[in-house]
């Protein structure tokens, strides 16, 4: 299991626009 | 075509809808020491987008604390700062009582958006940081 911050980041970069 | 960094003056979705915009965006709040406005943004639509399938729930309930911890928790925080009393004690109810709900943070998102919109995004564009780019 990830740990919270990696988490975080993770969920914060799915929320990003893949390209242009 | 329009150049891309003539588009993020538009709105701030147009912004936040480029990589290079968000990455530009990013330094300059981190600069001003508010680039948690620009994570907790993301986190909230990131939160919302996590789909709704059993072995997810787990993983929900640790996220949602995470962006409890990290953003809404500490009232010093520059996010935790922006938000209404009454959005931040609606997020810890949900914690607390375990009523995780995909748009729990969306209040609190709104918020921090209308923040932006009105204070960090036009000073961005007016930035050097954003001059010196275009």
């Amino acid at each position: 299991m990830d740990s919270e911050d990696d988490l975080l980041q993770k969920c914060i970069t799915s929320a990003m626009p893949k390209q242009r | 075509p329009t150049p891309p960094y003539l588009k993020w003056a538009e709105s701030l979705h147009s912004l936040l809808d480029d990589q290079d915009g968000i990455h530009l965006f990013r330094t300059f709040l981190k600069q001003e020491e508010c680039g948690d406005l620009l994570d907790f943004w993301f986190a909230c639509s990131g939160f919302r987008k996590l789909e709704a399938n059993e072995g997810n729930e787990e993983k929900k309930v640790k996220l949602a604390k995470a962006i409890y911890k990290k953003y809404i928790l500490d009232n010093n925080g520059i996010v935790s700062r922006q938000i209404k009393p009454a959005t931040k004690s609606f997020i810890k109810d949900c914690v607390m009582k375990l009523h995780i709900d995909p748009a729990m943070f969306d209040q609190a998102q709104t918020e921090i958006q209308t923040m932006m919109e009105d204070n960090t995004y036009p000073l961005f564009l007016k930035s050097d940081i954003y001059l010196e780019y275009t």
